[in-house]
C-alpha cells in the first residue's frame, strides 16, 4: 500500500516511521498471507482462468452495496434487501453444461424435451461452517428469449441428482408469465425463491442440485427462458444470460450485507434517485 | 512563548492518531482474484500515548493507569496507539472454483485509534 502521511508537510509520520523495521522476509511475508486469506475464508490464493465470466447481478449487486449506484448497469436492477438481510456472503453459480465429447452442442439441446430442460449446478464450494440463509433460481427473459405476446406457464422442479433417473421430480414452484402484446421486449430476469433445506440435502449427498424447468405455452406462440446456449453464441454473451444460481450465506463473522446503506432504496428496493 | 506553542504544536502531531494508508490489491499481486475494488482506504494507527491522554483518545483505564505509572517509571512502557473502531468493506472475488462471490468482510477498514 502507500502511505498517505508520507506525503504530509510536517513530516510528522514520516519521522515516526524511521524508526520502522525493514521489510519482512518473504517466507514470513507469506506466511502473514497465507493467516489473512484464512480469515478471509480462503485456504488457498485463487487463480482464476483469464476472463474467467462474472456474472452482471454481482457486479451490480456489489456497485448497489458500495452506494456507486451511476455504475449499476441492470435498469431493473433491484436490491434483494430481504435476501441479504441475515447474509454476508453471496456467491453465484453457473450451472454445469454437459461436456460429453460424442455429442455436439446441437444433440445436446434437443436431447431433452422441447419445453422440459434439466439444469443442475455444483454447490459444492460452499463451505460447510456457511449457512445458507437464502437462494434464488434466476432466469433471463430478455430480447430473442423473451416468451412471446400471450402468456406462458413456468414450472420449477426439484430433480435427483443426474445420475438418479427413478425418482420423481418434486414441484417447487408454477407461476404464470404474461407480457402485452405491445410493449417492446423487456430484458429482465426471472427470479424463483428456494428454500434453504435443499442446500443441506445437497451438501449432505452429491453437492449438487438438480432441476427441471418447464416452459407451457398458454396461447399458439412458443417461447421461453434463456436455459440453453445459442448455436455459435460466445461465451462472454452467454455468460450474461444463462441461469443464475445465487446464494445468500452467513459465516457467523461479522455484518451482513444489508446493514449498509440502507436509507438509499426505497421499500420496493430500488435505489432512491 | 513561540518555542512552547511551537513545542505543543509538534507534540499534538505525534500524539496517537489516524493516518491515510491505501492498499493497492495490484501491490500485492491480488488484483487477479480480486474484481472489486481495486484497493481501499485501510488506514492506520501512529502517535504517542503521552500523559495526559485527552478524552478523544478513547483511552481505557488501564491505558490512563499505565501511563500514569509510565510517568513515574520510564521502565513501564507507554499504553498503545491502536485501533478503537473498525468498519468492513465488501469485496467481490474469484474462489478457487472460479466462482464469484461478494462477501463483507469485518474489521478491515480502521475508523478511530484510541490508546489501550
Amino acid at each position: 500500500g502507500r502511505q498517505g502521511g508520507a506525503t504530509e508537510p510536517d513530516g510528522s509520520v514520516s519521522s515516526l516511521l524511521s524508526s520502522s523495521p525493514t521489510p519482512l522476509d518473504p517466507s514470513l511475508a507469506q506466511t502473514i498471507q497465507n493467516l489473512l486469506l484464512s480469515r478471509l475464508g480462503l485456504q488457498s490464493h485463487p487463480n482464476p482462468r483469464p476472463g474467467a465470466p462474472v456474472p452482471q447481478y454481482i457486479v451490480d449487486l456489489y456497485r448497489f452495496h458500495s452506494q456507486q449506484y451511476h455504475l449499476v448497469q441492470d435498469p431493473h436492477f433491484s436490491y434483494p434487501s430481504q435476501h441479504v438481510q441475515e447474509a454476508n456472503t453471496v456467491r453465484s453459480f453457473h450451472h454445469t453444461e454437459s461436456t460429453s465429447p460424442s455429442l455436439p452442442l446441437e444433440k445436446r439441446q434437443t436431447t431433452a424435451s422441447n419445453n422440459r430442460v434439466p439444469i443442475s449446478f455444483n454447490v459444492s464450494s460452499i463451505p460447510q461452517d456457511e449457512r445458507v440463509v437464502s437462494a434464488e433460481l434466476r432466469f433471463f427473459r430478455g430480447g430473442g428469449a423473451s416468451p412471446g405476446p400471450g402468456a406462458h406457464r413456468v414450472s420449477l422442479f426439484l430433480s435427483g441428482s443426474p445420475g438418479d433417473s427413478e425418482s420423481e421430480p418434486t414441484l417447487l414452484e408454477s407461476r404464470v408469465l404474461t407480457r402485452a402484446p405491445n410493449t417492446k421486449p423487456a430484458v429482465s430476469w426471472e427470479a424463483f425463491s428456494l428454500s434453504t433445506e435443499l442446500f443441506l440435502g445437497a451438501h449432505a449427498q452429491t453437492g449438487s442440485l438438480s432441476f427441471l424447468l418447464e416452459v407451457t405455452p398458454l396461447g399458439r406462440r412458443v417461447g421461453h427462458l434463456r436455459v440453453r446456449r445459442s448455436l455459435g453464441q460466445d461465451e462472454h454473451s452467454w455468460a450474461r444470460e444463462r441461469p443464475l444460481l445465487v446464494t445468500y450465506s452467513h459465516d457467523g463473522r461479522g455484518e451482513a450485507l444489508a446493514a449498509h446503506g440502507q436509507d438509499s432504496w426505497d421499500e420496493g428496493g430500488r435505489v432512491k434517485r | 512563548n513561540g518555542g512552547r506553542a511551537a513545542k505543543l504544536k509538534r507534540l499534538s502531531r505525534t500524539r496517537c492518531r489516524r493516518h491515510p494508508l491505501y492498499v493497492d490489491f495490484k501491490d500485492v499481486g491480488w488484483n487477479k482474484w480480486i474484481v472489486a475494488p481495486s484497493g481501499y482506504d485501510a488506514f492506520f494507527c501512529l502517535g504517542e500515548c503521552r500523559f495526559p491522554l485527552a478524552d478523544h483518545m478513547n483511552s481505557s483505564s488501564h491505558a490512563m493507569v499505565q501511563t500514569l505509572v509510565n510517568s513515574v517509571n520510564g521502565a513501564v512502557p507507554r499504553a498503545c496507539c491502536v485501533p478503537t473502531a473498525l468498519s468492513p468493506i465488501a469485496m467481490l472475488y474469484l474462489d478457487p472454483q472460479d466462482r464469484v462471490v461478494l462477501k463483507n468482510y469485518q474489521d478491515m477498514v480502521v475508523e478511530g485509534c484510541g490508546c489501550r
